[in-house]
């Protein structure tokens, strides 16, 4: 199947095809969030063992996150094979604007990164795994009202929705040109928090 | 996550290595289930706190990573 080219209607019962190529991103910051380490590891040896290639950064700055998220689309989109399956995990302190904060303190939108591969070829159509260990807000669940935490940078704009604003940049290229397979589809988000809350 | 890591993602690599055959966004309820069910201390360990997974989905077949 053309990664760009008209797909079948899945069924109820369809799986995804596995057979190609898999592809893990993991950019991890450790300073400053002890016991990151356990997770680097353990999320690493879970990647491999499940016949990810795994490409890991620990540490990156803001403009890091930016460039591996590029780096790895341009790898992805230039691999001789078809690519089957994406995974990316982003661990770092986070904000309520869906911001991450780099190794440097600067900020990075998530949403930005995540639009990086849905410009990808290669994963038309196919599954795209995003994992964020991050916080999301103050708020802690059930709890008192919103309190400052430490890790997560306070911000006079009003809260968004990172889903809405993804849905919303996603969409625009949508119907600028409309592809076989919509742009937001394929793709599995699972957040350490809902949004607006600290994680543990 | 000072000690063992975050609840989250150490419980996700416990459940996918238990099952890697399943449908891994039936593994995600299965992990939230278990995140929930999980006691944390807040910030100024005076106080027990929830945590609670955000899973957005748009996939559109079955996903067994084995």
């Amino acid at each position: 199947v053309e990664p760009w080219g008209p797909e079948p209607e899945p069924g109820p019962s369809a799986q995804y095809d596995l057979s190609g190529a898999r592809a893990a991103l993991l950019l991890a910051v450790t300073q400053g969030r002890l016991g990151a380490q356990h997770d680097v590891e353990a999320l690493g040896g879970l990647c491999q063992a499940l016949g990810f290639e795994t490409t890991l950064r620990t540490d990156p700055t803001a403009q890091t996150f930016q460039e591996e998220m590029a780096q790895f689309r341009k790898r992805l989109d230039a691999h001789r094979g078809p690519v089957s399956c994406a995974l990316v995990a982003l661990m770092a302190h986070g904000g309520p604007q869906g911001q991450l904060l780099g190794a440097d303190g600067q900020e990075r939108q998530l949403e930005v990164l995540v639009q990086e591969l849905s410009h990808c070829g290669a994963l038309r159509g196919r599954p795209k795994i995003f994992l964020l260990q991050a916080c999301r807000g103050g708020e802690q669940a059930p709890g008192p009202p919103w309190r400052p935490a430490s890790c997560c940078p306070s911000s006079p704009h009003p809260a968004l929705s990172l889903s809405g604003l993804v849905v919303h940049l996603l969409q625009k290229r949508w119907l600028r040109a409309p592809p076989a397979t919509p742009f937001q589809a394929d793709v599995l988000h699972v957040c350490t928090d809902v949004q607006g809350c600290v994680a543990y | 996550r000072d000690e063992k890591g975050s609840d989250f993602i150490q419980t996700l690599v416990e459940v996918l290595r238990a099952d890697p055959k399943a449908d891994l966004l039936e593994l995600m309820t299965e992990v939230n289930r278990q995140v929930c069910e999980l006691d944390v201390l807040g910030p100024d360990c005076d106080d027990r706190r929830k945590a609670c997974l955000e899973i957005r989905s748009s996939l559109r077949r079955r996903l067994c990573l084995q």
